[in-house]
């Protein structure tokens, strides 16, 4: 097993086990600054752990990132623990982000979907939900993206179990989604919510239930825009920006709806590389590079945040 | 675990409301298990579809009878997910 981060592969795929450990090297490495803890339990009984970064404080302004709630989106898990290993090893040595770290904490769920990550690598690569029994039918899995409270089972998902966007029996019927509401709740500080998925390189923003325009809208545009353009000046890829209703479809349950309906402002989903020459299956080589054009995005959102507290 | 040997992904560039229509039938209907990665919502954004082998032939056959044309993205997933595998693999190494 790869245990020092030194020696950890970023360029690479790895399992849950692998990522899990290579968790407890980062926390061990950088004891000052990142913590593990565990918010909950998967539906397979699973841990589901968040990496918390923080340099002290109670419950201070905080910023979310999830990556992987879509297990077959590989690149987003790969890119959320290339990001987890960006943020420790840069504290410190960048003043933009050791200015951030300073005065809020960042917490990261590279794993949001584990048992859904699991089943890609020992039974269906293509799978994209969670993996819950659901009563009455054959068909397994809620897409862990269509079950939060709001616009919960309106259009934009199905409710047919066997359809790879169910939304579930009720909102928060799935543990993963629901140990999240908890830690966000429960927080009660969180200032930005930054869910990352593959694959159409498109930064958005809510809702994805309604087409109609959020109040912050041109805030959240511009933000969006400027952020993409950060992105797009290391490699060239191109990005489009908007909210999910206008820029892909109507999509009604999704996470970052429910963080904006909540109070948490500065609410963006990604969607990383590439456009479709490989969709999902994306080479591990291109992890890397999708990686650091990303956390040019995710920075400049951060620091965004940072410098307009609410 | 399931294979994907001779699944395609193809590419559908719709060009109208109607060929939306017609794509959105498809996704409703269960026996050829089309595995849609994106949808079809408008005519600005791409459709991509997963096909297993065995409705291969009964899709084309349908885009074609609608004149819609598409391209094929990736020819035989499997291949590509034995190429991920191999890396995987040697990485643990």
């Amino acid at each position: 097993k790869e245990r020092s981060t030194r020696s950890f592969n970023f360029g690479a795929y790895h399992r849950l086990e692998t990522i899990y450990s290579w968790m407890d090297t980062l926390v061990a490495q950088h004891p000052n600054l990142v913590t593990k803890q565990e918010i909950g339990k998967s539906y397979e009984n699973r841990p589901m752990y968040v990496l918390k970064f923080s340099t002290g404080g109670n419950k201070r302004p905080a910023i979310w990132i999830d990556t992987g709630i879509h297990s077959r989106e590989w690149v987003s898990q790969a890119t959320g623990v290339w990001t987890a290993n960006k943020i420790a090893t840069d504290y410190g040595r960048d003043s933009s982000l050791t200015s951030l770290l300073n005065t809020m904490d960042i917490y990261m769920l590279l794993l949001a979907n584990p048992d859904g990550y699991a089943y890609t690598h020992t039974n269906d690569r293509m799978w994209r939900k969670t993996r819950s029994k659901i009563s009455g039918s054959v068909c397994r899995g809620v897409d862990p993206n269509r079950n939060w409270d709001a616009g919960f089972g309106g259009p934009g998902a199905s409710k047919n179990p066997c359809s790879d966007s169910y939304h579930g029996p009720s909102a928060h019927s799935e543990i993963e989604v629901k140990n999240v509401v908890n830690l966000i709740k429960s927080h009660g500080n969180f200032k930005s919510f930054i869910s990352v998925h593959a694959y159409s390189q498109l930064l958005m923003y809510p809702y994805g239930y309604s087409c109609r325009n959020v109040p912050h809208q041109p805030e959240l545009d511009s933000v969006g825009r400027a952020a993409v353009q950060k992105l797009t000046s290391l490699y060239g890829t191109r990005y489009k920006v908007g909210s999910i209703c206008n820029i892909i479809y109507q999509a009604s349950g999704g996470s970052i709806d429910w963080s904006y309906n909540v109070g948490i402002k500065y609410s963006f989903a990604f969607e990383l590389r590439d456009t479709g020459r490989y969709g999902f299956i994306l080479p591990a080589n291109q992890i890397i590079p999708t990686a650091s054009e990303t956390w040019l995005a995710l920075k400049h959102i951060m620091e965004y945040v940072r410098d307009h507290p609410y | 675990a399931r294979v994907f040997t001779g699944d395609q992904v193809i590419r559908v560039n719709v060009q109208s409301e109607e060929e939306i229509q017609l794509l959105q039938a498809l996704e409703n209907q269960q026996e050829w298990e089309l595995d849609f990665w994106l949808h079809p919502v408008s005519t600005e954004l791409p459709v991509d579809i997963r096909v297993p082998r065995s409705s291969l032939s009964s899709v084309k056959e349908y885009l074609d009878a609608h004149s819609i044309p598409f391209t094929v993205m990736i020819d035989n997933l499997q291949e590509v997910l034995d190429a991920e595998k191999a890396e995987m693999s040697e990485n643990q190494m």
